[in-house]
């Protein structure tokens, strides 16, 4: 069986596809078959994995024209167990151009279960989202069975949230009845900061153990693992970091997949 | 004359809404009349000053939609020479809602021109973007006169901005040959990071002058703020982030108005 996390906030900057990345690699390192899927135009967990298609090649955006399958697109990354469907620019014009397409929401998840009955079906599937809730986050939305928030504890995180839950209702009241909210990730967490600290606590009062442990903390390797096209678990497999995304990574397969 | 300055960079949580807040707020300061338009459906710009209107009243999505001028929608914030046109979550399906709309990147220098013929009219109007290159952040593109970057000086910046020149250039041949890139903020900068200073030199190596001084370093001091609805200048008046902020925004005067 195919599972499908999207991982998804529409505030900018606040980790998705550093979790993304981390939390995939973990999985394929646990012994998974995990797919990425790159729905963010600015296609950095491609470039993140140096597989960035050429303009006009196989990718995310041919996928959702309708010009190639997943499995025409997906290639291996440098870690064993771990795909990629890359994407480019090209995907910039998405929104506009699927404007007028019928079931434009839903064209991400007929290419999924199209994967899924092949002979290249991995046993999860991780999407990248864009910082907002357009047609791109919205095909992620309807094609996954769980959903990822990585935030920021800051000011705007508690109000996001607010929209965010807004949107995911309506998403499983009229095109996703089996969605679930599979938790939140705190990430650029410093303990020393008395804003992070009251907006965890906020957190945790409407969200209980929704609020995933452990918090993420700001750690330069993450930055610096996607100049070298790595993951944390090649560029400081002992860090603290690479600790904290194997612990999460744990967790949010036990609560997606039940085991 | 009215001058527009847009904020934008299609990465998401580099600043934009921090520096466009803190850079027009210094320019009040110093006795201009200054307007923010808050173009993000996320409002945090309209949130950081506590002006997010009810869903339905007049907000940008209003403007946008033919409802309302910029003069009924715009209003004070708590700062003398400071006005706000607020946003709400309406705006989110803007993107798609003016996909078949004639000239839709078009809407806000529309409305923009008008507010200039108006007794109301400031000095300067600031566009905070939201972190993408669809339909909002090119209605604020086409209404500039100038283009403020901010940016992390993290592995992502420098590809970042090959794509957003490309479309600065598109827009200027096609829509607004007066449009000029006034010049690129590094922000939540710490030099103590390798990364950075790597990144930094690399951006020197391309833009030259382009790239402002001083950058603004982390401070979270500029977190805190929006939490209790004021810029930096009341928040911490006399803090390293307000004087950065200062002199950013003599420099950008300067170079966008010529003074
Ligand atoms: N825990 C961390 N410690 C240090 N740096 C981090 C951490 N998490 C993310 N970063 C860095 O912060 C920046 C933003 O992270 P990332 O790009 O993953 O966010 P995002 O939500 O995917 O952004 P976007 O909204 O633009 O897609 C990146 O430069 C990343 O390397
Ligand atoms: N120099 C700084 N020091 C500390 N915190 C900062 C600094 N600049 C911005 N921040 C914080 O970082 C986060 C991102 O900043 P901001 O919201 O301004 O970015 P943005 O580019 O507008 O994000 P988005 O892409 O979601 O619109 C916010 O929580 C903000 O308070
Ligand atoms: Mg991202
Ligand atoms: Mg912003």
């Amino acid at each position: 069986r195919v599972r499908t996390l999207a991982i998804i906030n529409q505030k900018g900057g606040v980790g998705k596809t550093t979790t993304c990345a981390n939390v995939a690699a973990a999985l394929a390192e646990a012994g998974r078959r995990v797919l990425l899927v790159d729905l963010d135009p600015q296609a950095h967990l491609s470039i993140s994995f140096d597989r960035m298609p050429e303009p006009g090649d196989p990718s995310v955006y041919t996928v959702l024209s309708g010009e190639h399958s997943l499995a025409d697109v997906m290639q291996p990354t440098h870690k064993e167990g771990l795909w990629i469907a890359p994407t480019n620019l090209d995907l910039t014009g998405a929104e506009t151009e699927l404007a007028g397409e019928i079931g434009r929401e839903l064209l991400l998840r007929e290419a999924l279960r199209k994967l899924a009955r092949s002979d290249d079906a991995p046993d999860l599937v991780v999407l990248d989202c864009p910082p907002s809730l357009g047609t791109l986050s919205l095909n992620a939305l309807v094609a996954a069975d769980g959903v990822l928030v990585p935030l920021q504890a800051e000011f705007f995180a508690l109000q996001g949230m607010a929209q965010l839950l807004d949107v995911l209702e309506r998403v499983q009241r009229r095109l996703n009845p089996s969605l679930e909210l599979v938790g939140l990730v705190v990430g650029l967490f410093s303990s020393q900061r008395n804003l992070s600290r009251e907006v965890v606590a906020e957190l945790r009062a409407h969200f209980g153990d929704l609020v995933l442990e452990p918090f993420v903390r700001v750690n330069v390797r993450l930055a610096e693992a996607p100049s070298h096209a790595q993951t944390i678990f090649e560029y400081a497999p002992d860090s603290g970091a690479a600790g904290e995304f194997r612990a999460l990574a744990a967790e949010v397969w036990r609560r997606l997949a039940g085991e």
